[in-house]
């Protein structure tokens, strides 16, 4: 999951 | 009504008009088209009910899962009117000639057989979007941590599904299970388009942006 940077960033980010 | 309510905004392809025609061009065109549309589909899996109550991993792993058969069901989606074209923005349509010069037969004929599926089946929009927010909670990851939490939000969506059916066709009591029938040539035809993409990332010529390269990666 450490790879997926922007995925997570923008899944934990508002829309 | 939720659902139909999340679908995300349509993009425009915008190829750039300073390129001259080339296979180059057009994989750009559609790489920068995919990575601009992926940002949309995750904030649509966001809205999508029940999905943000997931953790954080699992989320992860659907959208990782299943990005690609996302991207692919909008494109089957939005070819619905259009006979032998792929239609990946209004402004940019696709005939068989130009697949073929961007190295894209194969993959146009297989979403062009996922499209003549559905508009057989006369596809409807509420159809279509139970249906993609189904591809991605059934993903079939295997890195899934909470199997019952996703196993719960597949449930709440194939009822969404049972119930639209039940209402707007009784006619055809199979109809549902027609919809989840299409779900395995959407997923072979994913699978097609994430190794044709792979092949052109390593062929290091066609830009790609950070999100699509790192979703292409997931897949590997």
């Amino acid at each position: 999951q450490e790879k997926h940077k922007i995925l997570h960033k923008l899944l934990q980010n508002g829309n | 009504t939720l659902l139909l309510g999340a679908e995300p905004e349509k993009v425009c392809a915008m190829p750039d008009p300073a390129l001259p025609d080339s296979d180059i061009k057009a994989l750009t065109t559609l790489c920068d088209l995919a990575d601009r549309e992926l940002v949309l589909n995750i904030s649509w899996a966001k809205n999508i009910p029940g999905f943000s109550s997931l953790c954080l991993s699992d989320q992860m792993s659907l959208l990782q899962s299943a990005w690609m058969e996302i991207l692919v069901l909008r494109v089957a989606f939005r070819s619905l009117p259009c006979e032998d074209k792929l239609v990946f923005a209004d402004d940019y349509i696709m005939d068989a000639e130009q697949a073929k010069s961007a190295g894209l037969l194969e993959l146009h004929k297989a979403i062009l057989q996922l499209v003549s599926r559905y508009r057989s089946m006369r596809l409807e929009k509420e159809e279509f979007v139970t249906l993609k927010a189904i591809a991605l909670a059934n993903s079939d990851s295997m890195h899934i941590e909470d199997v019952e939490a996703v196993q719960g939000l597949q449930d709440s969506l194939h009822e969404a599904l049972l119930d639209y059916e039940c209402v707007h066709h009784r006619e055809d009591p199979r109809r549902a299970g027609k919809l989840i029938m299409t779900l395995p040539l959407l997923r072979q035809t994913s699978a097609k388009a994430v190794r044709h993409f792979c092949s052109i990332k390593q062929d290091g010529r066609v830009p790609m942006h950070k999100l699509f390269l790192e979703l292409l990666e997931a897949n590997v």
